[in-house]
């Protein structure tokens, strides 16, 4: 079935918020937050990023979000580390 | 929508708090209007929320990945390719195009000129007060100025006499006027920068939320399991005069509860500000005799959190940051007014008009600000440019979002049934 999909993506310096957190100048840029989300849930990985040649490395995550809409509509539970839900991950990536 | 001309309205950091959006707060007469004449989509989400970069994607049809753009920092057409953008594309084919307000982010990102002359057939339009935007205007208790993040002021009393959003309405109208006469086919885009902060609108607009009114966000709390690389601690909000004052803890505050309902009862009526200048636009377009044969698109840049998840701007890629408004006007194809030489925008007061109304037609799909470009040219009976290779920082038009014309079918289908279920009375369904 034809499902419609979102992507969004925010950069950050660092992994823990700083100064710079918000609005990091291209060169500051270590991470970048790759999303993606259907009517059921958002998907969310934080991964290793390289501003010399932009490149994404999705083998390197730092951090991951898992939101269930239905459940959970306004994305307070982050379900990323529920082994329950490892199936859904499973089949997102 | 062949042949016509294209009024595109783009908003700052307007999440879609809209009565048409099924906000029960929030009074938006003249976008609930336009809604009921329009397709909404509910699911439409930016690229990055964050101006520049979200600008520049959804102007160009590419990504942030495609035109490397991610901070303020670089011009696309140097820094990565040479990518057509959609003011470029009606302009390489015969349309008039100008550009009112923000559209493109001001600076190095659009080349210190908002892409004139690639976009633009003449240069364009920046009110003139929009160089206060972050001046020593809003009246503090102590009678003196300050910087305020939280900024009802009285209009009469601000440099020139009058705020940016209030003169791009004017200018808007004053082109809208010039092209009634002229042959030529338009694509005017009209960039409002409220509720951008500082939250700085005329203060009349305080009366329609009664800070009694004023609930905090459901969620006003970091949420426990999240990654800290996934929170954005809201600087630009802390650098505000009032906000510095509360000498709120880095990098999880959280701001007193009282400061939270003055945030969110400032960008409501922030929001009904901007309402008024969207409205006053339109009654214009129905002035000059144009509704029928104008495709009206309204969006924003991306949204913002108002307290959600203990967070106060963009900067991140929760769904309240990243969600946005999206409608399409399209005369005779979202409604089927076109021709009868009605008014199809009757400027509401909204401190008078207290009816909601329901839209046409409603799509649940999910869709992306990206996709603008070729749903624009498609709309427009352009040539849908081809979806971009793998590759295209070579590739000088080419986009890579699909047209979402075509859910504008299935939700016209279902505008039809609820009109067979009696339900086109809007008042009645509402």
């Amino acid at each position: 079935k034809e499902e419609s999909v979102a992507f969004s993506q925010y950069p950050r310096p660092a992994d823990i918020p700083q100064w710079n957190s918000d609005k990091p100048k291209l060169k500051e840029i270590r991470i970048m937050g790759y999303s993606m989300r259907t009517i059921d849930y958002r998907y969310t990985v934080w991964v290793r990023f390289n501003p010399e040649n932009f490149s994404a490395d999705f083998e390197d995550v730092h951090a991951g979000e898992l939101y269930i809409m239905e459940t959970d509509p306004n994305q307070d539970n982050n379900v990323y580390n529920n082994t329950l839900h490892s199936h859904l991950l499973k089949k997102i990536v | 929508g062949d042949g016509m001309n294209v009024l595109f309205i783009v908003v700052d950091d307007l999440r879609p708090v809209l009565g048409c959006y099924g906000d029960k707060l929030v009074k938006s007469p003249n976008i609930d209007q336009l809604a009921s004449q329009s397709i909404v989509f509910s699911n439409a989400y930016a690229q990055q929320a964050v101006c520049a970069p979200s600008r520049v994607s959804f102007l160009t049809g590419r990504r942030p990945d495609t035109t490397r753009l991610y901070d303020f920092y670089s011009y696309w057409r140097v820094h990565a390719g040479n990518y057509s953008t959609v003011p470029q594309y009606f302009k390489e084919n015969g349309y008039m195009t100008m550009s009112v307000g923000k559209v493109f982010h001001p600076g190095v990102s659009s080349n210190y000129s908002d892409d004139y002359p690639y976009s633009w057939s003449i240069p364009p339009f920046h009110p003139s007060t929009e160089k206060y935007e972050n001046d020593k205007t809003c009246r503090g208790k102590d009678g003196r100025l300050y910087a305020n993040l939280v900024c009802p002021v009285d209009v009469t009393e601000m440099p020139g006499g009058t705020l940016p959003d209030i003169q791009s309405t004017e200018e808007a109208m004053r082109l809208l006027n010039v092209m009634k006469t002229k042959k030529q086919k338009f694509f005017l885009a009209v960039g409002y920068h409220k509720p951008h902060i500082p939250l700085r609108y005329p203060q009349e607009f305080l009366k329609l939320y009664p800070l009694e009114n004023i609930t905090l966000a459901p969620d006003p709390w970091v949420p426990e399991k999240l990654p800290p690389v996934a929170y954005n601690p809201w600087m630009d909000i802390r650098q505000r005069d009032d906000v510095k004052a509360l000498n709120v803890s880095f990098p999880y505050g959280p701001l007193p509860d009282e400061f939270q309902r003055l945030i969110r009862q400032s960008y409501y009526a922030a929001v009904s500000y901007l309402d008024m200048q969207v409205g006053l636009l339109l009654n214009a377009l129905d002035d000059v005799g144009l509704s029928n044969s104008t495709i009206v698109v309204f969006t924003a840049d991306h949204g913002w959190s108002l307290g959600e998840h203990g967070e106060w701007a963009k900067y991140s890629n929760f769904d309240v940051a990243t969600r946005v408004p999206l409608m399409f006007y399209v005369p005779g194809m979202t409604t089927s007014s076109a021709g009868q030489g009605g008014r199809v925008f009757p400027y509401l007061d909204p401190f008078s008009h207290i009816l909601g109304v329901v839209p046409q037609g409603r799509s649940n799909k999910m869709v992306e600000l990206v996709s603008l470009f070729s749903t624009l040219a498609e709309l427009a009976g352009l040539q849908v440019p081809p979806a971009c290779p793998g590759t295209s920082l070579h590739v000088a038009l080419c986009t890579e979002g699909a047209s979402i014309v075509r859910y504008f079918k299935s939700s016209e289908q279902k505008a039809q049934k609820k009109k067979e279920d009696g339900c086109d009375d809007t008042n009645r369904c509402y």
